[in-house]
């Protein structure tokens, strides 16, 4: 899964 | 950022703006579930705390400020300003029945057992639910204002939009996250029936009321 620092969705 | 994405988010704020609108101008918060309204406001704070540790972009910032504010000023018109026309009576829905297996289902399965991540995936999986109360109080009631059924067109639509952007990123991307996809299947899935109601009574210019 993808990191927290990746979060660029809404 | 592809259309589905950004016509995504702002049908979110679309629906998001819509309900606020509605209430100031009405002043009023009759037929809306307060308990959906904090559903959600718990949902924004949980999922933007990344606010404080990392920085994306400048509309990714400002989007997560809006709706975080906005759905604090929701909150607030339906359980202070307006209290008065607050119809708490229908809106009985045991949000318990909701967070509680939904804070275990994230302890549970998530991408990372941390702090932040637990957090984001605890609003990921209450998103998709969230609106559970705000049905939930039509169906008692067996109808809605047209301006309310509008709330929940934009708000349907915009995870329906975020499934296409998904299938989009998957494809031109090679992103997936299972997490996000799961439970945004099950929230559109939760407004399908609504959506019908929508296309069939209310763009043909009736009330939504649903048979006795």
């Amino acid at each position: 899964g993808q990191s927290v620092e990746g979060k660029d969705e809404l | 950022m592809n259309i589905f994405r950004l016509t995504g988010d702002l049908s979110h704020l679309a629906a998001i703006i819509i309900l606020l609108l509605k209430i100031w101008k009405t002043r009023s918060c009759a037929g809306i579930s307060g308990k959906s309204q904090l559903l959600f406001a718990l949902v924004f704070t949980t999922r933007y705390l990344d606010l404080f540790t990392s920085f994306i972009s400048l509309y990714n910032t400002s989007m997560k400020l809006i709706y975080v504010a906005c759905s604090y000023a929701t909150v607030y018109l339906i359980y202070m300003k307006f209290k008065a026309t607050y119809d708490g009576n229908h809106d009985t829905f045991r949000v318990e029945f909701l967070v509680v297996p939904v804070g275990g289902l994230s302890f549970l399965v998530n991408h990372d057992f941390s702090p932040l991540e637990i957090l984001w995936t605890f609003s990921i999986y209450l998103e998709s639910v969230a609106i559970l109360p705000q049905l939930f109080m039509i169906s008692k009631t067996g109808e809605a204002e047209t301006i309310t059924t509008h709330y929940l067109f934009f708000l349907g639509l915009y995870r329906a939009l975020y499934l296409i952007n998904w299938i989009w990123r998957y494809y031109f991307e090679g992103f997936f996250d299972l997490i996000a996809v799961v439970a945004g299947v099950v929230q559109t899935i939760l407004y399908c029936d609504f959506f019908y109601l929508y296309v069939t009574k209310v763009l043909k210019g009736k009330k939504l009321s649903l048979p006795a």
